[in-house]
């Protein structure tokens, strides 16, 4: 990374002067509102909108022409924005190229946001090619985060996030001992390989629940196991599926006849809310960000769901087997991966399709193994309160490598 | 000499983003070793093969969209 300037203050104030014409104007501000988060979720950066007057970042789309910019752009492709260095704040975009969010046609706006914020922050460009400062868009990634070159640059210039400020996701870091559970509701093991739902969340985090609890996945092994209701207050356990999307930010858990809604770990207000056009008793979700929608799989069926658009749901639930191919009926959890695929769980196994929704040969595999990195002669029992002792093979570069070595081995 | 359309807008680009530095003083036009030297920075700082010639991949690379800001990846204009 290059520091290139910083701004003598953390809380900063922004303006959003105008938007694109490609957008629905609620999609482009969420999309620049996002690209602020990036940088104040990993440095005690933040960042406060006003609608008038002056603001240390001000964020505006111009094309050829400009009052106010002596740097004009060139048309669609080739330059997509510029900023001042602190403590200018300017932020400018392109307004003749084709901004978009959730697809991989035309520019990701959130994207080159964060990039541009960056720079008013202080950060120059990075040689990581896959970083978010590097100079040249590296194109739409459903699950986009800074690259760790993008988070030490800006915390070389203000610092890490302190304690006080972290958000609840940050407590899933740092356990504060094992959790006590309230009822003696017993804690599952991770290497029984059994779940209720798996979610790919916010920020590219993977979320297994399993009864009354919940625990991340990661590389390098497991997260703590928490009780559920503790970082999703309000929300029970035993669920019967979860789902993120990247499009709308919004979390939706299901569970008998009730779905909540979730931004991050706050509710959303009017939640839960009965389900009433499809049928109750979920078996899984997930999203699909090849076109943007949300699937709901009971029985041998599915539904899907446009989450901003009135979905006709008489055509369903339509065969699963008719669209995904291979994969059994009921499963027990589901969901779009960070590597492009689609997983399904059932019992202790798993499944993996291509983007073209085929199972994939090799498959089924063991959840346990591959997922939850444990070791064949773990025991399945269900362990008391903070005795899990997930055995995390030795820690690979990803999870997908776990996936590969490990089936190998077994094979 | 006298360079074509495709080098001169590939002189552009480098001087644009930092790999070529204007002389602050004296005539425009750069020596060759400038342009090659500005060349080799950019196609390393791309994970190009650095060849310092204008070859097709170095060309497709200088038209992909990208940010306006300079790069600082050639030492010597960083300096």
């Amino acid at each position: 990374y290059l520091l290139l300037g910083r701004w003598r203050k953390k809380h900063l104030t922004f303006r959003i002067l105008n938007l694109p014409s490609t957008l629905p104007p609620h999609i482009a501000r969420a999309a620049l509102l996002r690209a602020f988060k990036y940088w104040s979720s990993v440095a005690p950066l933040t960042f406060r909108e006003v609608q008038t007057g002056w603001a240390d970042i001000r964020l505006s789309f111009h094309g050829h022409q400009s009052p106010y910019c002596s740097n004009t752009f060139d048309g669609p492709g080739r330059v997509l924005a510029h900023a001042d260095i602190p403590e200018l704040g300017s932020v400018h975009f392109d307004e003749d190229e084709l901004w978009t969010e959730g697809t991989y046609r035309g520019v990701n706006l959130r994207i080159i946001a964060a990039h541009e914020l960056g720079h008013a922050l202080g950060l120059g460009h990075s040689r990581y090619t896959q970083a978010l400062m590097a100079p040249v868009y590296a194109g739409y990634r459903p699950y986009f985060q800074l690259h760790p070159d993008d988070v030490a640059g800006i915390q070389d210039l203000y610092g890490k996030k302190n304690p006080e400020t972290r958000n609840e996701e940050e407590e899933m870091k740092v356990p504060t001992g094992p959790p006590v559970p309230r009822e003696p509701s017993p804690m599952p093991n991770p290497c029984s390989g059994e779940l209720d739902a798996m979610m790919l969340g916010p920020h590219g985090k993977t979320y297994a629940f399993k009864g009354d609890y919940v625990w991340t996945v990661t590389d390098s092994g497991l997260g703590p196991l928490f009780l559920v209701s503790d970082l999703w207050e309000g929300l029970p356990g035993k669920l019967d599926a979860a789902v993120y999307s990247p499009r709308t930010q919004w979390i939706h858990f299901f569970k008998g006849d009730k779905v909540w809604r979730y931004i991050n770990f706050k509710m959303s207000p009017g939640f839960p809310k009965k389900l009433n056009k499809v049928e109750p008793n979920l078996d899984a979700a997930l999203y699909w960000p090849v076109n943007q929608k949300v699937f709901l799989f009971k029985g041998s069926g599915y539904w899907q769901w446009d989450e901003l658009a009135p979905t006709d749901f008489s055509r369903y639930p339509k065969p699963i087997k008719e669209l995904f191919t291979g994969v059994p009926n009921q499963p027990s959890a589901a969901m779009s991966w960070r590597d492009g695929r689609v997983y399904f769980f059932k019992g202790k196994k798993y499944w993996r399709l291509n983007r073209q929704l085929r199972v994939e040969k090799g498959y089924p595999r063991n959840t346990a193994h591959s997922w939850m990195h444990c070791h064949p002669h773990t025991p399945s029992t269900t362990a008391s309160a903070g005795d899990i002792t997930p055995l995390a093979t030795d820690a690979l570069s990803n999870t997908d490598t776990v996936l590969d070595v490990t089936s190998s081995v077994t094979d | 000499r006298a360079l074509g359309p495709a080098e001169e807008s590939a002189v552009d680009y480098l001087l644009q983003y930092g790999y070529l530095q204007k002389p602050l003083e004296g005539p425009d036009n750069f020596r060759p070793e400038d342009v090659t030297e500005a060349l080799r920075a950019f196609q390393e700082a791309s994970e190009l093969p650095v060849s310092g010639q204008l070859d097709d991949a170095t060309r497709a690379r200088m038209r992909q969209p990208r940010c306006g800001l300079e790069d600082p990846f050639n030492q010597k204009t960083l300096r």
